[in-house]
């Protein structure tokens, strides 16, 4: 169990490291153990530093920052130990335009084997959708699925088709 | 394995049967706010197994089945169903294995279902089951509830918020 | 002492119910006590709901619903008890495009007698600003104002001097 | 009473004077991720007297000096100075009040410096003070640290997540 861990955990810091870099072009980000000597009973602490900033405490990170190294370690976790799909409810609410233009490169990357369902009001990260749902509540309190957008590879079909409204 | 539809009736804001088709890649969906986007994950969750009521935003199970609004009466019982291709023709121990040829299915749908009375009903392709039996089919596929593969923002914070000690429970789960 | 507190509690509910409609464009809000028959002991809860939509506890409401809700508390809180200026850190983060326009319209009165100084991603609550700070880090770590634009009703002493660059 | 002005120099990301100047109504401030906008909101948070530095996202006091970056090094200290318009003519009590005419100004402002030896010192209109004097200006003319008068994501999340019994709290201070 210890030597699974260790392995575990060795791999979720190196593609930590890897997601952090890409995200933020540059920086540092490493997971430490803390509190006990025994692998199996320490707690796991979150180091990093965004590019040309200084090592301090992540409460001292920005909101954005912070988001973003968050995204990262998920990411890390979710490429140690995929699931076939991934569902994400607005988790680019506090990212500048900048950082969700890094954010949704590195979902078309990870799309390529995984099936995202993703939930967003920004404009970019909808973009890279191959197919899009609008929800609305045209009567009050009842959800209604009212349309529906091929986004993606499909656009140019859809567009001779004309079935884009 | 790959994820084909969901059907959502009944359930929280969805009183009219709602269907959403999957495709490989990336599915986006849009919309003002209370329009019930988060309340398909909510669906998508609950379908994949989640107990804890509170994950879902609701105090008690009952609370996920539609209520009624200004033009609609309450509904009396809620269902969602997930759909999954089965490329592998994987079948469910439940429904005789594999051993089974008639019961290898090109497609998996795991149903969930709630009455107001509390009782609570699960089926595989239709087939009556326990909810032991989907949490299996999840095990052995890799899709199970697992702590991200259903990322909202209080994911996002807890994980940077916990102590060290909470932070090992997630990666354990990695392990 | 318990007087005081009725008299306050009346006065914020009555509040609350004005700015809440007023952002949500109708339906019903309220604060109850609840837990102790003691007005000095008693808790306080939130009671909403959306137009159109059945009454039902608060955490079943949606992100941005919550949000509106919360800040319809904090802005009947500010009118009982007013003080001369007010910051708000991106609070406008998970509104919508129309609970924003509703917002900023609610802003620009409480404008009139308060100063506010609102920091924000969103180009609607940004152009309802008098003055526009833009903050950047060009130098990793350190950060530096870079432009100010007169954007309110300096406006158009400004375009007359072309001091909007 | 009304904000005049904002400088800070040697506050977290700030280790250049950086001056703010304030109009009646709406000013805007705006940057990318990261640039420095919520720091700002933390220096006036404490300029106003903060007492409690986990508000302004530090651990330790230490931690609201700027520590340094790839290009500069880190300062001893931090200063940040609050300008407000009196049109009263307000004079605060420790420098003599409202008798001592040639101590009636039209402008207040309020100075709070920390070094990283961990001293502190506090001015009104650059006379040294203490803490209690500057709560005291904020007391009279009512521009105290309340619960709302700076808001962020965090207090819009504690105000709906909070006991019954919590919230009362915020609802004493308006009383
Ligand atoms: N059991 C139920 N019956 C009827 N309506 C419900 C039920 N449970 C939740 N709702 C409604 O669903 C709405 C919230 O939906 P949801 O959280 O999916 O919104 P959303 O689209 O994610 O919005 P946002 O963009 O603000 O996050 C609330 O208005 C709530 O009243
Ligand atoms: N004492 C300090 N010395 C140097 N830099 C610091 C110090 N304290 C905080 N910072 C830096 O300030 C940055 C955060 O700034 P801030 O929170 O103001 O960002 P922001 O503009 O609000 O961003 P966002 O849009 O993401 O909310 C962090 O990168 C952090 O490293
Ligand atoms: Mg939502
Ligand atoms: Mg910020």
């Amino acid at each position: 169990a210890r030597s699974l861990f260790r392995t575990t955990l060795d791999n979720v810091r190196k593609e930590f490291r890897d997601v952090f870099i890409n995200l933020f072009q540059g920086g540092e980000a490493d997971l430490k153990l803390v509190g006990s000597q025994d692998i199996l009973e320490a707690g796991i602490d979150i180091v990093v530093s965004p590019p040309g900033k200084k090592l301090s405490s992540i409460s001292l990170l920005s909101g954005g920052e912070r988001a973003l190294t968050s995204i990262a370690l998920l990411f890390a976790l979710f490429k140690v130990k995929p699931s076939p799909f991934c569902v994400l409810d607005e988790i680019d609410a506090p990212l500048d335009e900048n950082n969700i233009e890094r954010f949704t490169n590195f979902l078309k990357d990870l799309a390529k084997d995984t099936q995202f369902i993703i939930i967003s009001h920004n404009k970019k990260t909808l973009s890279i959708s191959e197919i899009l749902y609008g929800v609305t509540m045209e009567e009050p309190g009842v959800s209604k699925m009212i349309s529906v957008k091929f986004v993606g590879r499909h656009k140019d079909d859809a567009d001779k088709n004309k079935t884009e409204t | 394995m790959e994820l084909k539809s969901l059907k959502i009736f009944g359930f929280k804001s969805f009183p009219d049967e709602t269907k959403f088709e999957f495709e490989p890649g990336v599915t986006a969906i849009v919309g003002p706010n209370g329009c019930g986007k988060s309340n398909i994950v909510d669906a998508i969750r609950w379908t994949l197994g989640e107990q804890n009521v509170h994950s879902l935003r609701a105090g008690l199970t009952e609370q996920l089945i539609f209520n009624g609004s200004q033009t609609r009466q309450p509904l009396g019982m809620a269902e969602v169903s997930l759909t999954f291709s089965n490329p592998s023709h994987y079948a469910p121990p439940s429904l005789g294995g594999s051993d089974k040829v008639n019961l290898t299915f090109s497609e998996i749908t795991i149903t969930r279902k709630i009455f107001r009375s509390g009782e609570s009903e699960y089926f595989i392709n239709k087939a009556p089951c326990r909810l032991k039996d989907i949490t299996e089919v999840f095990m052995d596929t890799g899709l199970g509830v697992n702590a991200y593969s259903v990322i909202s923002q209080d994911q996002i914070d807890m994980i940077l918020n916990a102590k060290p000690e909470e932070r090992r429970y997630i990666f354990e789960e990695a392990a």
